[in-house]
């Protein structure tokens, strides 16, 4: 379902140039629970945002349901993305200007869908993640576990095939994380959302199916598990 | 070292108040190694900043070294907080137009230390945390846990008496984190530094030499251990 070819990605903003990732290959199949891990810097934000189409490679392809992402133009890959991915920063990314309610409706509104729509799927979801009391919150208002989950139930409203997750649980304590991958299995096992996350959390890795390890930009382990 | 009496902190621009902090008393004494555990929106960050003079109790008080820092003007308290408190930030807040070197040697500016003093702490701070290859880097070209070592090193360049960190390993790998424990392990014990932080990752807590539990804006547990 997702086929990354030979993805390299070296900026040259600095001095010295940076191989961020140095010839990644793998492929996501459909309703995989997928954990990338690997030391700080070792290109996992960079991978997942190639995937998602929000960075472009240096050279390499990354090929999403049939489609060549890197083909696409500005608003193709804009509204391929609205259609297809759900992500969740690892900065969370929210507008500040906008309440929870409305950062996690906002994607809705960009799709079109009806105001009865959004009403039920943000109040599901908020009220999944635990934050019903604080819809009306902007994100200043709101303590840092609590914008990252935010940041979830964004990625989620748009009931979006795959989701790509970049360190999701970072700022959770044990209880909010333990709350989110349930509702990340649920959503995989019974609707077959695919999730990708990069993670540096033993509870999270330990729930993976698979298990890719990434090191100065490059893959060195591939490891399916019976989790 | 620090006196916290009484302290009430509430929220009233939302619709429903915000008790976020409902009567927290409590003494850290110097050279503590100490954590603040808890849910996420029981008030960690909050608490953190109020005795860090970043933020201002709704009643109560703080005192630093015989200070009342409640008593103090803006300006008084931005050079109390130069010359005593080293903090690190949930979100780092590193200055964006800034290299990492740079937001690193900042404060030691406005302390008016020479250029030499600030060259060889800054080169010191960030070969500690790994990040000497990344000292011309502004925070954009930096990956989350890199940014967030920066700002443990900024907390650091000063030589603070007491070092107040929210959730400093958050982004951080294993290898990150056990080397950032033993920097401010070490600092502790050959220094007397004192630090205070908030954490959910059980590694850091594990560490510590006193646990204080926090829930919804009261401090539920307070236990010294043996670590
Ligand atoms: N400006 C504000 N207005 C209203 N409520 C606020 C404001 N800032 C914080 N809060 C609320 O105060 C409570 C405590 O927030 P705080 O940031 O201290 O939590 P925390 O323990 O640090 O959580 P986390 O582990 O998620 O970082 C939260 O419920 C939050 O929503
Ligand atoms: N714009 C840029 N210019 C130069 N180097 C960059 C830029 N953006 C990222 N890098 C570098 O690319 C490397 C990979 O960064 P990336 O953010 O993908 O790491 P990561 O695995 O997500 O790390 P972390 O676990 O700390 O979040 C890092 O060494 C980083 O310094
Ligand atoms: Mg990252
Ligand atoms: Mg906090």
């Amino acid at each position: 379902i997702i086929d990354v070819n030979n993805i390299e990605k070296t900026y040259t903003e600095t001095a010295v140039p940076v191989h961020a990732l140095r010839g990644v290959d793998l492929q996501i199949e459909a309703g995989e629970f997928t954990a990338i891990v690997g030391p700080s810097g070792s290109g996992k934000s960079t991978l997942l945002n190639i995937i998602g189409g929000l960075d472009v490679p240096s050279t390499g392809s990354v090929v999403v349901n049939g489609t060549d992402i890197s083909q696409l133009n500005a608003n193709q890959l804009i509204d391929f993305r609205q259609k297809n991915i759900g992500f969740v920063f690892q900065a969370y990314n929210l507008i500040p200007v906008l309440t929870a309610k409305e950062n996690v409706e906002f994607i809705m509104l960009l799709q079109g869908r009806s105001k009865s729509e959004r009403d039920a799927r943000v109040k599901e979801l908020l009220e999944e993640v635990g934050l019903m009391d604080k819809m009306d919150n902007r994100p200043t208002q709101l303590s840092g576990g609590q914008q990252q989950r935010v940041a979830v139930a964004r990625a989620l409203a748009s009931k979006p095939s795959f989701v790509l997750a970049d360190e999701p649980t970072a700022n959770l304590d044990s209880k909010s994380t333990a709350n989110l991958l349930d509702i990340m299995l649920k959503l995989n096992q019974e609707e077959g959302m695919t999730f990708v996350f990069s993670t540096h959390d033993q509870r999270v890795i330990d729930r993976a199916r698979r298990v890719l390890t990434l090191e100065d930009g490059k893959i060195v382990s591939d490891i399916k598990t019976k989790a």
